[in-house]
C-alpha cells in the first residue's frame, strides 16, 4: 500500500485495514474502498500511490462539503453550548475558546453550568483565569438550567460578545439526562431567541463507533451544529466523523490537539485525510 | 443482531445441500464485521475468527440443524473464555501497605475510579488511603479531595507545586505512620506516546512497588484501544484493567482488543457517575454484550 506497486485484491484489502484502523466503520470502509476500486477501474488507475491520492481526495471532499466556521450572531451577544459525554474534553475546550475568542478582542464570559460533578465548577473557574474571562457560576447542586438564564441575562447585562456555557458530561442514552440538557437548551431559547447560535458537541478522537449515536440523539436533542473532535494528538485518527459526516451533514468545526490553552486548530479536511494515511 | 445475519446466511447456503467448509468461511465474514462494528481491533478480529473458523468448521456446525446457533454459541464460548474468569480481587500485598496505581488516557475516569474502589475496600472493612498525584488538570487535586470527603476516606495532597514522585514518598511515609492497609495513587491522564510522562509513571512504580498497576479504559475507546494499552504494558507493566462507562450503550469490544493484547485481566468495570457504581468484570456478560 505504500509502494509504487500495482493494485491488486491485496491492496484493496490492505487499504481497507487502514480505514478500519481510523475507526471509519466497517460499512464506511467498504464504501470507500468499493468506490475507490470501481473509479480506479474504469479510470485505468493501476499504480498504488495514485490509488492512495484518490481514496484521500474521496474523503476530504466528504468532509470538505459545508466546511462551516463558528457561527456569530448578526448582532449583540452570541451564546455557544457545549455537550457531550463524559471525560469527552468539553472544560478544557472551553477553557481554550475562551483565551481565542479573547484574543480575538471579545468580550467573553463564561458560565459553569455543570453542577454535579466534583470540582467542576473549579476547573472551569481555573481556565476563566487563565483565558482572563468572568466565570459565573451558582453553587453545586444548583439547576443548570438556572445557571443558563443567569448566565444569559448577565452575558447581555455586561455587553458580552459570546458566552460559552459549560455543560456536565452525559451519556445519551440516559433520558434524564438528555432531558436536562434539553430543558438547559430551551431556556437559552426563551431569553434569547436566536440563541444558541452554536451547540459543539465534543467527541473524543479515542471514541469508536458510539460515536455515531451520540451524534444522533445529541443532535436529536438540541440540534449539534458543529463537532470538536478531541484528543488528535494521540494515536486515534476519528475516523468515525467521515460516516457522521455522510449520515447526519454534521462537520467538524475544532480540533484539541492537547491540553494547553493554544492546543485548539480550526478543522483542516486535507490535512485531516492526509494524516489517517499516515 | 449477529444470530439474525448468521441464520440468514445458512438458510441461504442450506438451500444449496449439505453445508461446506466454504460456507463456514463465508459466515465467519458475518461474525468479523460484528465483532469490527463492536469496536473490536481488526488484528484482534483476524486472529479470533481464525479461532473460531477451526471450531466451526466441525461437525458440530456442519451436521447441525441450526448451525447459525451452533457458530453464536463457539463465538460466545470462545469470547467469554479468552476474556478470562471473573477475578474481581484487588491483591493483597506480604505486609502492609498494598499500593494500587491507577492509570490511563485523558478523561478515561481515573479518578472517579480510584474513589470508587477506596470506597469498595473500606466496605470491605479496609483502611484505604487516597493519594492526589495529578498535578497538572486544573482542580484535580480538588476533585480527589472531593470525592474523598464524600467517602469519609483520607485524601494524602501536597498542591500541586511538588512533584508527583514527592507526593507518593510522602503519601506512602503518611499511610505507614497512619496505619493504612491501602494507598491508592491517581495520577494524571497522558498520552501512551508521550515519554516524559510515561517515565514519570515508571519512577513511581519503581519507589512505590505497587502490587497493583492498573488501566483505566473507557469502555466506548475505538481501534486505538490496542496501541494503548501495548504501550502502557510495554512502558510500565500492568497488572489488570478496569473498563468504564459501561452504563452506556457502546459494545465495549476494546475489552477483548485490551485483554488480547496485554494478557492482563479486566477486574472491574465502572457503571455510573455515582461513587458505589463499580462491579466485578463477568466476561460471559461482555461477551453478550459485544455479539449485540
Ligand atoms: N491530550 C489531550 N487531552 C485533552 C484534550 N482535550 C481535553 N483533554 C484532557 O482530557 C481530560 C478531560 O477533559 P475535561 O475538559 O475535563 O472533559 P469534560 O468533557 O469536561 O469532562 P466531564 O465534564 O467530566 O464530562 C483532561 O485531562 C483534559 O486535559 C486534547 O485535545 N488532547
Ligand atoms: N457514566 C459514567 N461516567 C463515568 C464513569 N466513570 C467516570 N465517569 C465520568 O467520566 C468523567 C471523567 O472522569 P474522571 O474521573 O475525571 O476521569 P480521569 O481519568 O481522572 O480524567 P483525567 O484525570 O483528566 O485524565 C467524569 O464526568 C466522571 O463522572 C462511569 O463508569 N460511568
Ligand atoms: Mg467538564
Ligand atoms: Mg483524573
Amino acid at each position: 500500500v505504500t509502494g509504487h506497486g500495482e493494485v491488486d485484491d491485496d491492496f484493496f484489502d490492505q487499504l481497507e485495514e487502514i480505514l478500519l484502523q481510523a475507526d471509519i466503520g466497517v460499512s464506511t470502509a467498504v464504501m470507500l474502498t468499493d468506490r475507490v476500486r470501481r473509479r480506479a477501474r474504469s479510470e485505468k488507475i493501476r499504480e498504488a500511490l495514485a490509488v492512495r491520492k484518490m481514496l484521500k481526495e474521496e474523503i476530504t471532499s466528504i468532509l470538505v462539503g459545508n466546511q462551516a466556521p463558528i457561527v456569530w450572531a448578526d448582532h449583540g451577544l452570541t451564546v455557544m453550548l457545549i455537550v457531550g459525554v463524559n471525560g469527552a474534553g468539553k472544560t478544557t475546550t472551553l477553557g481554550k475558546l475562551a483565551a481565542r475568542f479573547k484574543g480575538e478582542g471579545k468580550r467573553v464570559m463564561l458560565a459553569a453550568g455543570d453542577t454535579f460533578r466534583a470540582a467542576a465548577i473549579e476547573q472551569l473557574e481555573t481556565w476563566g483565569r487563565r483565558a482572563g474571562v468572568p466565570v459565573i457560576k451558582h453553587k453545586e447542586g444548583a439547576d443548570p438550567a438556572a445557571v443558563a438564564y443567569d448566565a444569559v441575562q448577565s452575558a447581555l447585562a455586561r455587553g458580552m460578545d459570546v458566552l460559552l456555557i459549560d455543560t456536565a458530561g452525559r451519556l445519551q442514552t440516559k433520558v434524564n439526562l438528555m432531558e436536562e440538557i434539553k430543558k438547559v437548551h430551551r431556556v437559552i431559547q426563551r431569553e434569547l431567541a436566536t440563541a444558541p447560535h452554536e451547540v459543539l458537541l465534543v467527541l473524543d478522537a479515542t471514541t469508536g463507533q458510539n460515536a455515531i449515536s451520540q451524534a444522533k440523539l445529541f443532535t436529536q436533542a438540541v440540534g449539534v451544529t458543529g463537532i470538536v473532535l478531541t484528543k488528535l494528538d494521540g494515536t486515534a485518527k476519528g475516523g468515525v466523523i467521515i460516516g457522521i459526516k455522510q449520515e447526519l451533514g454534521l462537520p467538524v468545526k475544532l480540533v484539541g490537539v492537547g491540553e494547553r490553552i493554544e492546543d485548539l486548530r480550526d478543522f483542516d479536511a486535507t490535512e485531516f485525510a492526509d494524516v489517517l494515511f499516515s | 443482531g449477529l444470530a439474525e445475519r448468521l441464520q440468514q446466511t445458512f438458510q441461504r447456503l442450506r438451500g444449496k445441500g449439505k453445508l461446506t467448509e466454504a460456507d463456514v468461511a463465508e459466515a465467519m465474514r458475518e461474525v468479523r464485521v460484528a465483532l469490527l462494528e463492536a469496536d473490536v481491533n481488526f488484528k484482534v478480529v483476524k486472529d479470533f475468527v481464525a479461532r473460531v473458523k477451526e471450531r466451526a468448521v466441525g461437525q458440530e456446525v456442519l451436521a447441525s440443524l441450526t448451525p447459525g446457533q451452533q457458530v453464536i454459541k463457539i463465538v460466545h464460548e470462545e469470547l467469554t473464555n479468552l476474556m478470562g474468569g471473573s477475578n474481581a480481587k484487588l491483591k493483597i500485598g506480604s505486609k502492609p501497605p498494598t499500593v494500587v496505581m491507577m492509570v490511563g488516557l485523558q478523561g478515561a475516569g481515573k479518578t472517579t475510579t480510584t474513589g470508587k474502589l477506596a470506597g469498595l475496600l473500606k466496605k470491605q472493612g479496609r483502611r484505604p488511603l487516597l493519594v492526589a498525584a495529578d498535578i497538572y488538570r486544573p482542580a484535580a487535586i480538588r476533585q480527589l479531595q472531593i470525592v474523598g470527603e464524600k467517602l469519609g476516606i483520607p485524601v494524602f495532597a501536597m498542591g500541586d507545586q511538588h512533584k508527583p514522585l514527592d507526593i507518593v514518598k510522602g503519601a506512602m511515609e503518611h499511610g505507614r505512620q497512619h496505619g493504612n492497609d491501602y494507598i491508592l495513587i491517581d495520577t494524571a491522564g497522558r498520552l501512551h506516546i508521550n515519554s516524559e510522562m510515561m517515565q514519570e509513571l515508571v519512577d513511581i512504580k519503581g519507589f512505590a512497588q505497587p502490587q497493583e498497576v492498573l488501566l483505566v479504559v473507557d469502555a466506548m475507546t475505538g481501534q486505538d484501544a490496542v496501541n494503548v494499552a501495548e504501550q502502557f504494558h510495554q512502558s510500565l507493566g500492568l497488572d489488570g484493567v478496569i473498563l468504564t462507562k459501561l452504563d452506556g450503550d457502546t459494545r465495549g469490544g476494546a475489552a477483548l482488543s485490551v485483554r488480547a493484547v496485554t494478557g492482563c485481566p479486566i477486574k472491574f468495570v465502572g457503571t455510573g457517575e455515582k461513587l458505589d457504581a463499580l462491579e466485578p468484570f463477568y466476561p460471559d456478560r461482555m461477551a453478550s454484550r459485544i455479539l449485540g
